[in-house]
Order: structure tokens, then sequence, then C-alpha cells
């Protein structure tokens, strides 16, 4: 049995309209510390994962792993009558055939209930290795977006590097090339603020295509973190609040 | 030109 009932259920949307454009079936894991998700492309070069914590929730009552399995489409067209103001419960039971979705309105003049048919699906999973990156980027989640928006109408890979006082992106095309420098900035607790960790400096090439599916999570956080090494995937993460994140690793592209 | 890798050259499957 599982019961979570989120009080700002806009976050649940917009975690789904994140997801929905890269994963298309997946396995939610309802689990007593929290719901988990990891989904792979079929070509296996992104990888999603995701984290929201019991304790994010206003209420989570779960006593064994359920795996929940999801054709985000379909949760994707229930969850968007969910207005943005309403409280989101979501609520399964141990057979896993289906689940509940309850919306509700801040005033409880209206409560909306859905079904959603679940599926039985074989996921492919592979284990994350604990990851320690020669760079480390804090960033501005709609300078990210814009960066992957204006470079994707001149080519199709971008280039990162960094150095201790920006993080540089280029790419080139047929009509040309263009690169785009975000400056580190003076002591960044502030959410505008653009910090730079290195350990070593990385050059790293990667799809824009991706990159920019993974902006879609723009409006879950203001600031998104970036962590990179030379021949390796990237991390890219947007913490949910206090409640989890959802992280993305994309297969790096490399000199042929 | 560059080669698109995959993910499961770096991430092992359990």
């Amino acid at each position: 049995m599982l019961e979570a009932r989120l009080a700002q259920g806009n976050v649940l949307k917009k975690v789904i309209d994140s997801l929905r454009d890269l994963v298309n079936e997946a396995n939610f894991e309802f689990t007593p510390s929290g719901i988990t998700l990891q989904s792979m492309d079929s070509a296996h070069v992104i990888l999603v994962s995701l984290l929201l914590r019991a304790d994010g929730f206003d209420n989570y009552r779960c006593d064994r792993t359920i795996p929940v399995g999801i054709n985000m489409a379909s949760l994707s067209k229930i969850i968007r009558a969910a207005a943005n103001d309403d409280a989101i419960t979501l609520r399964a039971d141990d057979n896993g055939e289906s689940l509940n979705l309850i919306f509700e309105a801040p005033n409880a003049g209206r409560v909306s209930d859905y079904e959603l048919k679940l599926m039985d699906l074989d996921v492919e999973q592979v284990a994350l290795p604990d990851m320690s990156y020669d760079v480390t980027v804090r960033m501005p989640s709609e300078e990210l977006q814009r960066v992957c928006r204006d470079l994707s109408a001149v080519g199709e890979s971008v280039t990162i590097n960094a150095t201790k006082e920006s993080i540089n992106f280029g790419v080139k095309g047929e009509l040309g090339s263009g690169s785009i420098a975000i400056r580190s900035t003076a002591p960044v607790d502030k959410k505008e603020g653009v910090s730079i960790s290195m350990r070593q400096p990385a050059d790293v090439s990667f799809s824009l295509k991706f990159l920019t599916q993974f902006t879609k999570a723009t409006p879950l956080s203001e600031t998104v973190r970036l962590e990179f090494s030379n021949e390796c995937p990237m991390l890219v993460e947007y913490p949910i609040g206090d409640m989890g994140y959802i992280r993305f690793y994309l297969a790096p592209k490399v000199d042929d | 030109s560059k080669r698109q890798t995959s993910l499961l050259s770096f991430f092992p499957s359990p």
C-alpha cells in the first residue's frame, strides 16, 4: 500500500513535464524512503535518475517497495488535469495494477480522482558509480537553457570546457561557429551566481539535442549543477527543493 | 568528426 500526498502538486507536474520527452515507459520504485526512477533511452545515450524523498511529502506511507510501471505519455495526460495549486495524492495497492491520482483544489471545493493502468515492465538498470568529476559548475538553470537554445541554431554538438573564470560552450556547424562564455561570479550563495571548481581542466563534447531536452527541467530549480571530466558521461542535476533531484547523465561524443 | 558513445561503456549492468 502506498499513499503519498504533496500539497504543492505543481512540483510533480514539473517533474513529469521534464521527463515525458525523454522517457517513454519507466518503473517508478515506491519505497519506504521515497520515490525513485531510473531510465535510459533505447540507444543508451542518456540516463535519468529521479529521487523524491518521503520526508518531502506532506504525507507518505509505503510499507514495502512497489515497482510501478508507467507509460509516461498516459501519466502526462492525466497530470495535466491537475491545476497548479492543487494538492496531489498518489495511491497504489500492493498488486501494482493501477495508480490512483487525486487532485484537490486548495479550498477543497473540487476533488478529481483518476485511475492510471500500470504496466509490467522489464527495465534495464545500471549501477551508477560514485564518480568524482574534474569540473563542477553551478549556474542559473535559465542560462543553461539559453545556451542550449542559442547554440542549437548553429550545430549539433557542443564542446564544453572551463577555466577558473568561466565555463565555455562552443559549437560548429555548416553556417559557421559560435561560443558562449558564462563567467563565474563573486561569492555565490546567491541563486543567480555562477561557481566553478576545477581539479584539472576538461574539454568534452556532447549532443546538443539531449542537453536541450534536459533543460525541460528548468522550471524545477533556479540553479543547475554540471559535473564533467574528460571522456566521461556528464552529470546535469536539478535539485527539487529539499526533497530530492532529477539527475541526467549524458554519454560524451569522442573523436573518431 | 565525433562519435556518440554509449553509457553502457561507462556504467556496468548490475
